[in-house]
């Protein structure tokens, strides 16, 4: 029959996009647990879901995220104390070659706490995009308005512009001690900045924006 | 005679009187632990994907959404051969769930699937 088309063009058998990341991305179940909530980049996500979707999992209307997925990447630092006297320095790397091949990405920030109370005094805290031998260090600017104390800096374009091509992109975390400092002051344990990825994932069976759909007269 | 039917569409309606067997969309709530995956997902805990159960009438209302094949399909089975089955109660219109979950290299992603929340029944 010619009017079937030829066995190359039949379409693919539909993506079952649930089941695909339940098999390739979820942690296996034999021996591993999603600890309790703790961690401040857990807490972060669980701000952000309670604040785009309700106790069900429903998306809210009007508080959309503006995106299907955002992706969450915690940084990985080479060993050594990162504190010399009053500052802390340390060189932070995301690795970005996890991404799948239908997630688009539309915006990227890193979180981080631009500034800590400690017993004695205050830490303040900065990013930089880590210098290379083509460009010097650049200090990242935080969003005008901070949430929950969190500040974002967008590195969207660092991303786009082919820092993150390579697979991965290095930012160095810069605090002091200011106030009165002691001697004796032990190092602060400091949790690292975080990346967000705001990806549009394109795979069919993704949600898209909420929409009445049509009914016809009949 | 089905000019018959439809002018005994109501008072057909009321003799049937059983809502409660009709196709309809009910409710059964499940956690995520009970379907082995609260290992990965962690937001939210209790899910509510719903379904679809129930006889469809034998002359199906608008508000059932159904098409007219599931129109023609009713009579075909009541009038010309009952191999042919009534048209299923199944489900027609879905919303999304946003979900957190955990990844394997321990990245937290938030995700929003389509099509995880039954909304309303159609006769197919």
């Amino acid at each position: 029959d010619q009017s079937l088309p030829p066995p190359g063009s039949l379409p693919a058998v539909p993506p079952l996009p649930l089941l695909q990341a339940l098999q390739v991305r979820a942690p296996g179940s034999q021996g591993w647990q999603a600890g309790p909530a703790s961690g401040q980049p857990l807490r972060y996500m669980l701000n952000l879901y309670r604040h785009a979707a309700d106790r069900e999992g429903r998306p809210r209307h009007g508080r959309s995220l503006g995106t299907n997925t955002v992706r969450l990447v915690q940084a990985s630092s080479p060993g050594g104390p990162p504190w010399a006297g009053r500052r802390y320095v340390q060189l932070l790397t995301y690795r970005l070659e996890g991404l799948s091949e239908t997630e688009h990405l539309l915006r990227a920030t890193v979180v981080y706490l631009p500034s800590l109370m400690l017993a004695q005094g205050r830490l303040l805290c900065a990013l930089e995009l880590a210098a290379t031998s083509e460009a010097p260090g650049v200090l990242l600017s935080p969003a005008a308005r901070p949430r929950h104390g969190w500040a974002e800096a967008d590195v969207t374009p660092y991303l786009m512009q082919g820092n993150g091509s390579a697979g991965s992109l290095a930012l160095q975390h810069v605090c002091v001690r200011a106030g009165r400092v002691g001697s004796r002051d032990a190092p602060v344990a400091l949790s690292h900045p975080f990346l967000l990825l705001y990806l549009n994932d394109t795979q069919a069976g993704l949600a898209l924006p909420v929409r009445e759909p049509h009914r016809h007269r009949r | 005679d089905t000019g018959t039917l439809a002018h005994d569409l109501p008072g057909y309606l009321r003799d049937q009187g059983g809502e409660k067997s009709d196709c309809s969309l009910r409710s059964f709530p499940v956690s995520f632990a009970q379907l082995g995956w609260d290992h990965w997902i962690i937001a939210p805990h209790r899910y509510n994907p719903r379904y679809c159960k129930g006889a469809c009438p034998h002359l199906l209302r608008y508000d059932y959404h159904a098409p007219n094949h599931a129109v023609v399909q009713s009579f075909v089975h009541q009038l010309v051969d009952a191999n042919v089955p009534w048209p299923s109660c199944v489900p027609y219109r879905y919303s999304p769930i946003s979900v957190l979950m955990i990844e394997r290299d321990g990245g937290i992603l938030y995700k929003e699937y389509e099509n995880m929340i039954a909304e309303s029944c159609t006769c197919r």
